[in-house]
């Protein structure tokens, strides 16, 4: 396959194999290459190497590009982020930093221990509570993590906090019993007068196909507003959050790249783009 | 599931002495697909096809197997192979204590897992000290000292250095008679070139009988990465696969396995301290197949 208006395949197949090991996995990176291989066929590309890679960066960007990437604040006290996600992924780091910056920003923040359950999960959020200035509330070991929440969100609006930062216990999204616990959650951080604008679902850059059908059952059960990809900084590259943006329509809003209290920040969909395809 | 699959294409598939390559082709497309949707890596799933087209090439058709049927029970066969082999079973030191070290990236389970395995060598009627080698992470030991509590597992920790503490451990184990010590680390990235030397430091310091590599069921194609680079600097005896609970297919246990060519020990099944079984190649096999 040379010459005008086709692709040749050895410049195909590096395009196909960067995306396969990027995570992105086969359905979207078969998506963006007929995306790709119509665009040449209309002549609206030609064949050559770096345009070939530049339209798909472009198209990467392009499929990134859903709802509002701002984390959603109202005017006045008792705004609800919830935190969720399955075990492991950097949920309560997350929350460290995100009190870290929005107490920077001048806002009241307090922390809340929703992981009832996990060993040393409270004393760990509250190492960051310290660390960062920001307010601390938990409940006791095995408590309803419900409870807890809404002991934090009453606190927070009593002592006029801008932002309630809920923690949960990681969980399968397989176990029904979890996610229903998960669930009720929500249902206590949606009332009043705790106002829940957001509900950040953790995925692990390492994650494989598995993080679209995470992103699937989480949205499903609690209605994430918006994914944070964490562990940026390794040499995984979290392609999987293409399938979860258009199938979803759910924006990363965030991205990890450390275990430091300042290693979060914005999406830039160009430099993921660019990134994921090297 | 994959035979479904395989039908529709095979159905032209006339009953010949053999396949033709084209149709083993074919077949086998469809292999890799469903690979790598199992997220198996890319480099693994490309040995893996060629040595199974090998086999097909010299097939003779089944009396009772479809084509699609026999190529799937040879790729499910290959897959096994790979999977199991020599099991790891655990011989103890001469001269006690058997030394256990736990490494992998952040979040994989190797806390959780260091307190599974002190209460499975504790029902051998073994002596475990779990020693908190992770002095980085907020409360990481706290969560190893409440762990261990809640098994009766003795749990050893001061806030000196990684190093120093691991050394230390093995001292006290040596000390008051213990005799298996299990070392948590602190979760590193292959790519962190001073952590990577600081646990290659623990390893040397402590001479671990079974270094095992934690990693996540639902890891994807940077298994590979993860398993060359933690095998390059610690010399693996194992690895531990976690999280099988979930729905993840599992395809990372089969590129590390491939990279690292050393035995799955052990996978976790869960939160709890007793969900640790022994790892069995044939339902794996299945699972990532799907
Ligand atoms: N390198 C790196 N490590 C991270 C990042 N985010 C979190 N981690 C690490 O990942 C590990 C797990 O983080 P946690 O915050 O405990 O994850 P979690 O989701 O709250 O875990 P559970 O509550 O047990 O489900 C810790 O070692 C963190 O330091 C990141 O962006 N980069
Ligand atoms: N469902 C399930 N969860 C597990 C399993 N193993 C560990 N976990 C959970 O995974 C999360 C992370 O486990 P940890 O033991 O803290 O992981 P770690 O590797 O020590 O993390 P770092 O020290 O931060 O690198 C916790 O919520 C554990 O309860 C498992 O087999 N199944
Ligand atoms: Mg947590
Ligand atoms: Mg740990």
């Amino acid at each position: 396959l040379r010459g005008k208006g086709r692709i040749d395949q050895q410049v195909y197949d590096q395009l196909e194999e960067a995306m396969i090991l990027a995570d992105v996995g086969i359905p979207t990176t078969a998506k963006l290459l007929d995306s790709m291989r119509n665009a040449v066929k209309e002549k609206k590309l030609s064949g050559d190497a770096s345009e070939l890679a530049n339209y798909l960066k472009d198209e990467i960007a392009a499929v990134l590009d859903v709802g509002d990437t701002e984390l959603s604040m109202e005017e006045g006290p008792g705004n609800v982020w919830l935190l969720v996600g399955v075990n492991g992924v950097g949920k309560t780091t997350t929350i460290g930093k995100l009190a870290h910056s929005e107490t920077r920003s001048g806002k009241k923040v307090v922390l809340a221990a929703g992981d009832t359950f996990r060993a040393a999960a409270a004393d760990q959020l509250e190492l960051w509570a310290k660390k960062t200035g920001a307010d601390f509330i938990k409940g006791a070991s095995g408590a309803d993590p419900s409870s807890v929440i809404f002991d934090a969100v009453r606190h927070g609006v009593a002592q006029e906090a801008d932002l309630i930062i809920a923690d949960s216990a990681g969980r399968l999204h397989n176990k029904a019993n979890l996610m229903e616990e998960l669930k009720k959650v929500r249902r206590v951080a949606a009332r009043p007068p705790g106002k829940l604008t957001e509900v950040l679902l953790v995925i692990d850059a390492t994650t494989g196909q598995n993080g679209l059908i995470q992103a699937r059952l989480f949205t499903e059960a609690v209605q994430v507003t918006g994914i944070v990809l964490t562990k940026l900084d390794g040499t995984a590259k979290g392609g999987i959050v293409l399938a979860i943006a258009s199938e979803l329509n759910i924006p990363i809003k965030l991205v990890g790249v450390g275990e430091g209290v300042e290693d979060l920040f914005p999406l830039d969909r160009e430099e993921f783009a660019e990134t994921l395809i090297g | 599931n994959l035979t479904d699959r395989f039908e529709g294409i095979v159905k032209k598939i006339k009953s010949k002495g053999r396949l033709s390559e084209e149709d083993i082709d074919s077949i086998l497309r469809d292999i890799r697909i469903a690979l790598l949707e199992a997220d198996v890596a890319l480099s693994v799933v490309q040995d893996f096809i060629t040595n199974v087209k090998q086999r097909c090439l010299s097939m003779e058709l089944s009396k009772s197997l479809t084509p699609a049927q026999q190529i799937i029970k040879y790729v499910n066969e290959e897959l096994t192979a790979i999977l199991g082999g020599e099991q790891l079973r655990i011989s103890y030191a001469p001269k006690p204590p058997t030394v256990i070290l736990l490494a992998g990236l952040q979040g994989s389970g190797k806390t959780t897992t260091v307190a599974k395995l002190g209460r499975w060598f504790k029902q051998q009627g073994r002596h475990p000290l779990l020693v908190g080698a992770d002095l980085a992470r907020p409360a990481a030991v706290e969560q190893l000292r409440i762990l261990g509590s809640e098994a009766g597992l003795a749990v050893f920790s001061e806030p000196t250095d990684p190093v120093s503490v691991a050394r230390r451990g093995l001292e006290e184990a040596l000390r008051v008679g213990r005799d298996v010590v299990i070392v948590d680390t602190a979760g590193r990235l292959s790519i962190d070139q001073v952590l990577m030397e600081e646990v290659r430091r623990v390893s040397v310091a402590v001479q671990p009988h079974y270094t095992f590599l934690v990693i996540d069921a639902m890891t994807g194609q940077d298994a590979v990465n993860t398993a060359k680079a933690f095998h390059e600097t610690l010399e693996l005896d194992g690895i531990i696969l976690t999280k099988v609970d979930g729905d993840a297919r599992g395809g990372a246990a089969l590129s590390v396995k491939q990279v690292a060519g050393k035995p799955i020990a052990f996978v976790t099944t869960g939160e709890k301290i007793n969900e640790i079984e022994t790892f069995y190649p044939e339902r794996m096999a299945s699972r990532i197949l799907g």
